[in-house]
């Protein structure tokens, strides 16, 4: 039986085979558009897969998309996925999709913590970090967040293997990080690089490892305060929008301070819903919705990537 | 399978530097297993704080008797995963 991406269900949580399963329905539904590559493998050797968005042309400037680097996140995930389907449908249909498109790629890994989502799934809701074995100590994981070489180490994340922020014992020892970073170092031409979390109802830019404003700070403010005015218009969702630093917490090490440090000067990070009721046990009632907003923020940050050429 | 029967989520404010530091030496305190789910970030900004049921009495007095005001926002943390699992159940039937 041929299988079909509209018998998906958006509006539930899914395990990381459904999904797996439904990534090669998009790519068969929308041939011409979506392909999926795979990147590398996980600790315990799954599949880091990205989808691949394009019209065609060789090596053109992109946009990098991540969800669920932090396992327990789920409603990321989700997002990622109905995001994913969104990019597909919305190709010829949305003129600003359509004139990204038309430009440049869209990589989106639904999955960046594909050990982390199965243990959630299997072992224990609330696992945040990866799954790899830290010598010299019972616990388990590394913090995916806190891996990257921005920062590494200092202040900002953990150096004790049993917290939820343990750092690794160096940068990029995860292999689903160590994958992104050697991705994007070998493209050479990624100009947004967007990794979503949740929840606290953020949209974040570096730096998140020192107080030290970004030198594209003033700019990267004003594409936040629009995305932000774009997602809250729809269903009045209430973000606040800063650095990391100074907007949460000192946080080394993270993913976009690497990014940015790589010359991507796009890169931002965001932390969709709650409210502050459910925390990561978001109702799958809600996905849609957090989806739908979160959309419309996207939607400017890479129209202003396709915009401003750098 | 790890089950987290009598777990609570807590909501705690912090007014002060202080209380901050306080909130985040707990994290580091391993025997009380407490896992943060939203970090302490600055004065009046809320931290989210699961705490394994053996260790609610601790932490709550902890809070307590240092001024530090929370609420509690999920009171039973196994009953939502429950909830979630019978929601995911559902569409896959």
């Amino acid at each position: 039986t041929k299988r079909s991406g509209s018998t998906f269900n958006f509006a539930s949580y899914h395990t990381i085979d459904e999904i797996y399963d439904w990534m090669d329905t998009l790519v068969a539904d929308h041939p011409d558009l979506v392909s999926k590559l795979q990147i590398g493998q996980s600790y315990e050797n799954r599949s880091l897969y990205v989808l691949k968005f394009s019209t065609g042309g060789s090596n053109r400037s992109a946009i990098w998309l991540d969800t669920g680097i932090h396992s327990r996140e789920w409603i990321t995930q989700a997002t990622g996925a109905w995001t994913a389907n969104k990019i597909a449908e919305e190709y010829g249909q949305d003129p600003s999709v359509t004139a990204v498109l038309d430009s440049m790629d869209i990589f989106l890994e639904i999955i960046a913590n594909p050990d982390g989502f199965a243990y959630t799934h299997s072992s224990n809701r609330m696992w945040r970090k990866t799954r790899s074995r830290n010598s010299g100590s019972l616990c388990v994981g590394v913090d995916p967040n806190r891996n990257w070489n921005a920062g590494f180490g200092v202040a900002g994340a953990s150096r004790n293997p049993c917290s939820e922020t343990y750092h690794g014992p160096y940068a990029n020892s995860e292999p689903e990080v160590k994958a992104i970073v050697d991705f994007v170092n070998n493209h050479g031409n990624i100009k947004a690089f967007i990794s979503i979390h949740s929840y606290s109802q953020l949209l974040l830019y570096p730096y998140g490892y020192t107080r030290t404003p970004a030198p594209d700070q003033r700019e990267l403010h004003e594409i936040s305060k629009k995305a932000v005015a774009a997602l809250s218009s729809l269903y009045g969702t209430s973000y606040q929008y800063g650095s990391i630093y100074t907007t949460i917490y000192q946080a080394s090490g993270s993913s976009v301070d690497w990014s940015y440090n790589q010359g991507i000067k796009y890169s931002f990070t965001f932390e969709l819903r709650d409210t502050g009721r459910y925390g990561f046990l978001l109702p799958a009632s809600q996905i849609i919705p957090t989806a739908q907003e979160t959309w419309l923020a996207l939607k400017v940050i890479m129209q202003h990537t396709l915009n401003h050429p750098y | 399978e790890q089950l987290f029967v009598g777990d609570q989520v807590l909501r705690i404010t912090a007014s002060n530097e202080e209380q901050i530091a306080l909130l985040r030496a707990l994290d580091e305190q391993t025997e009380l297993q407490v896992d943060f789910w939203r970090h302490p970030a600055s004065p009046g900004h809320p931290a989210d704080l699961r705490v394994p049921f053996p260790s609610l009495q601790a932490v709550k007095t902890l809070l307590e008797s240092n001024g530090i005001s929370y609420s509690i926002m999920i009171q039973d943390l196994q009953k939502l995963v429950d909830e979630e699992k019978k929601a995911m159940a559902k569409p896959s039937k």
